[in-house]
């Protein structure tokens, strides 16, 4: 599994995928 | 969207530098664009943050970016926002509520003139409605919709087995694939190479047009076996056809899965040069370069003076393999070089290296039949821990006098009598 977190206009965004 | 979506895949990790450079070049400059307030540059952010093409793959962004453009009238966006919504299976209440936002999301996209999201219209329609699926494939092959045609074509010929059913199926694909579509000369290509091994005829000009296409097109494959061909028909050293060198690189382009093979043409002279000045481990990787299969390299009369070399100068790994390969050498001095190998390879501890010699002796394989010399090497196997050695003894026992029995451990104790007594008592409950 690949996890990211991005931070776009203020608002951070987490996704893990398999 | 869920967790796993039958169109969305995990981003490469390993895509080749100047691709992942391309990628994130487009990555900034459609972030810019969403950032002056283009919907279209946010679309395209979206469907980079889908597939991780330039970005770290994030789909909740991707979501929000691609659902954002798609409502204001950015067809692409819907699509990919279809694309993330696509689940794999649609059993569940919840699968089947997300097929349906799928299916409205490629429904928007397809009325904004996204041909590819008309044909994921009439994919889903497939299972319901099949003359709607046709007319839509149609409609949408006439306007130009690549995919449709595509699929019009798979189903023509798989329908309909007639000659002339498949004859006109190709010549789609082969239209197709001439206006640039990769699936379409992987399909065309393959069939042709059918029709070649029919008549076994050498590569048509034709196979090698459709190929280089399906490369140029973005497909690995075929840049990968029309190169082996150019490679093949080539003469000189390996790093000096360029024709072909060109090909792989490409295919290494189109797809990481192929980029060993420009690798190790490119890695080559170094080695052969440091093999040649003495360096035991560059001998042993040129071996090993010779020896990786399907390599347009692969030559195991290249490889075997390298890998003896490698083993003569300390590296222990390359005794075995060099002794096999001397084993497939007719010169008279072979059998000799492949023993000493063997023996210093068993040795220095290669378990491989007296395993392989103890059986050639044994069944007489490539030396005189030796058991005298042969079971002792298996048997220390077995006495070493190899359980599968100690196993292949016992099965020569049965047949080989000669072979020694392999000493009894405690795999298979017997039962002790209050263990019989149970387990009878339970037979007979």
């Amino acid at each position: 599994c690949t996890s990211t977190a991005v931070t776009f206009r203020g608002t951070l965004y987490e996704d893990t995928i398999c | 969207f869920p967790t796993s979506s039958a169109l969305v895949e995990r981003a490469d990790p390993d895509e080749s530098p100047a691709r992942r450079e391309r990628e994130e070049a487009a990555a900034r400059a459609d972030r810019t664009a969403c950032d002056e307030g283009k919907s279209s540059g946010c679309a395209a952010l979206g469907l980079a943050y889908l597939t991780g093409a330039g970005v770290p793959q994030n789909r909740p962004l991707a979501e929000v970016l691609l659902r954002e453009a798609c409502d204001a009238d950015e067809g692409t966006a819907c699509m990919g926002l279809g694309q993330l919504y696509l689940p794999r299976v649609a059993f569940s209440e919840e699968d089947k509520a997300m097929l349906e936002q799928a299916g409205s999301a490629f429904d928007r996209g397809c009325r904004l003139g996204v041909l590819d999201a008309c044909e994921r219209v009439a994919a889903i329609l497939d299972g319901t409605d099949e003359v709607a699926a046709d007319a839509l494939r149609r409609d949408t092959c006439a306007k130009g919709g690549t995919a449709s045609c595509r699929r019009l074509a798979d189903d023509l010929s798989m329908r309909d087995e007639s000659a002339a059913a498949q004859t006109e199926a190709q010549r789609v694909f082969a239209r197709l694939c001439r206006s640039g579509d990769r699936e379409s000369c992987v399909s065309h290509a393959r069939w042709l190479t059918q029709q070649q091994e029919r008549d076994e005829d050498s590569r048509s000009p034709e196979l090698r047009e459709i190929q280089s296409l399906g490369c140029r097109a973005g497909d690995g494959y075929l840049c990968h076996d029309l190169a082996m061909a150019v490679f093949a028909e080539g003469s000189g050293p390996p790093e000096q056809r360029v024709e072909a060198l060109a090909l792989f690189d490409r295919a290494c382009d189109n797809e990481s899965d192929f980029c060993s093979i420009r690798t190790a043409i490119h890695a080559r002279p170094l080695l052969v040069q440091g093999c040649e000045a003495g360096r035991a481990q560059d001998c042993y990787a040129l071996g090993e370069l010779y020896q990786a299969p399907g390599s347009p390299l692969e030559s195991a009369a290249d490889a075997r003076a390298p890998m003896g070399k490698a083993c003569e100068g300390g590296i222990i790994e390359a005794c075995t393999i060099a002794a096999e390969l001397a084993l497939q050498d007719s010169a008279p001095d072979a059998a000799a070089r492949a023993e000493r190998w063997y023996r210093t390879g068993c040795a220095g501890g290669q378990a491989g290296s007296c395993i392989a010699f103890g059986r050639r002796l044994v069944d007489g394989d490539g030396f005189p039949r030796d058991p005298g010399q042969g079971y002792p090497l298996l048997a220390s196997a077995c006495a070493s821990g190899r359980t599968d050695i100690c196993d292949e003894l016992e099965t020569r026992t049965a047949t080989d006098p000669e072979a020694p029995v392999p000493v009894a451990d405690n795999s298979y104790l017997p039962d002790d009598p209050e263990a019989l007594e149970e387990r009878q008592r339970r037979i007979n409950e």
